[in-house]
């Protein structure tokens, strides 16, 4: 299908070792990109694989806030930035190491350009099976960067279940198909709230739209996830990598 | 103070009769900017102002589907981009107004900033009292772009709860502070959901992080939105001008 037609893969060309890199999407903002992203990334971890998370929202990284991680990476004696490590483990590369908390990015985008180009090629990521790839909300600069330098085996789109949530998640898989990326398939976040005291849910965003949307476009339904308040508050607390830890447990067959 | 040590009004250059700009941003998306942004050019426009309303936001526009507007804005004799009314009154332009819903704008920086000038140069606004600017999220190219063409009297900085979204915001605010914009305040959205059958409230997202930063920050904090299933609702139906009408009745004195 036209969908894979892309050029062989260049990954020789910028350096980068990974078998597959899977980008995660969105269009909007705010709809848990980066929860689904982190969380895509350990489950992979722990199936054994090895993995490197890329946060490539340069202007609101969220990835270091949620995993609880900072410090500034090193530059090692080859001029190859080293990654802060998750667990000792997990590479990880963001803006938000390379910036204070309150500083702002007012790039353009042919510095947007640049820096995205330096996180892949510059970045000392070792053997990787996957780069997950946590992508900034919007189709502009970053997504066009993405796509012209790497191969990227996959997008997985995630939204909400508001009406404006999939039409930018509409516009993320037309963007992701015009410049060849397959479409690995949609995520609904934030669908329905159980609530904790008379046990009845309520669809605070809606529910269902994004598996609807997902048959319209033909594109695989990979689920949904609840609105959890856990969640939310071990990513407030820099613990996401935990609470993920022991929902996976307490989910595992 | 240096914050408004800006360039004196420039507006003749632009050709733009507006009286104040106000532009509504947030740094991180999904977090009610759309929604905070045209609750108040409707707020102001009850009140006997002038407004226009300009939805900034070229790769994600929700402003027409919030407000269930659309239609292909028509070229005028003297070259000028007649904006879309709301109730034959509010003149609306939107990036979504020119693009099929399911198209992705895929341009890098230098578009978005000529795109946005013609916005502002090129739309038939009239006579304005306020130009209400609903940003995109991100510190980028667009935000520059408006700090450059036209002197903003202010800017409402809209966040969720959550730590992620106030770091966004923190950043919002450093940025507008650079480019000499003056904060006019901070709204917090998605502050606690009441559940309707046992009536308990639950900070979903947490609550009062706004207020704790605006004072931080020496910013105005101008009040708090629950999270308003109606108001969901009433967006995703396109009816979001008529949920605000009723509900500024409704709390009116
Ligand atoms: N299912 C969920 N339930 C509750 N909170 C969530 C959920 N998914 C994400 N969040 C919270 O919502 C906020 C935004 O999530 P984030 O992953 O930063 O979104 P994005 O990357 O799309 O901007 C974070 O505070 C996160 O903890
Ligand atoms: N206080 C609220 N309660 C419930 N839903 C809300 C509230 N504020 C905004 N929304 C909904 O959240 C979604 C995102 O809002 P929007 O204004 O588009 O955010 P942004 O412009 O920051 O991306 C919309 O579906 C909107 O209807
Ligand atoms: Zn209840």
């Amino acid at each position: 299908t036209p969908e894979h037609a892309r050029p062989p893969a260049r990954i020789g060309q910028i350096g980068l070792r990974a078998k597959s890199v899977i980008l995660v999407g969105s269009g909007k903002g705010g709809v848990g990109k980066s929860t689904v992203a982190a969380s895509l990334a350990l489950t992979l971890q722990r199936l054994g694989a090895k993995v490197g998370l890329m946060d490539a929202d340069v202007y609101g990284p969220s990835i270091p806030h949620l995993l609880g991680l900072q410090g500034r990476p090193a530059i090692s004696e080859q001029k190859k930035i080293e990654p802060i490590r998750l667990d000792n483990s997990m590479p990880v590369m963001s803006m938000g190491f390379l910036l204070e908390p309150d500083q702002a990015v007012i790039w353009r985008g042919p510095m947007l350009h640049g820096s995205i180009q330096q996180f892949l090629k510059d970045t000392d990521w070792g053997e990787l099976d996957y780069l997950i790839v946590d992508m900034p909300p919007g189709t502009g600069d970053i997504a066009l960067t993405l796509s012209q330098n790497v191969p990227v085996s996959g997008a997985v789109v995630v939204c909400t279940p508001q009406e404006v949530a999939l039409l930018d998640a509409v516009k993320a898989i037309s963007m992701f198909r015009k410049v060849n990326i397959p479409i690995a398939g949609m995520v609904e976040n934030m669908s329905g709230f159980l609530c904790p005291d008379c046990g009845k849910t309520y669809d605070i965003f809606g529910s269902g739209g994004a598996r609807d949307k997902a048959e319209e476009l033909e594109v695989a339904y990979l689920g949904g996830l609840p609105i959890d308040v856990t969640l939310r508050i071990a990513g407030d607390e820099g613990r996401l990598a935990e609470a993920l830890d022991s929902d996976q447990r307490a989910r595992a067959p």
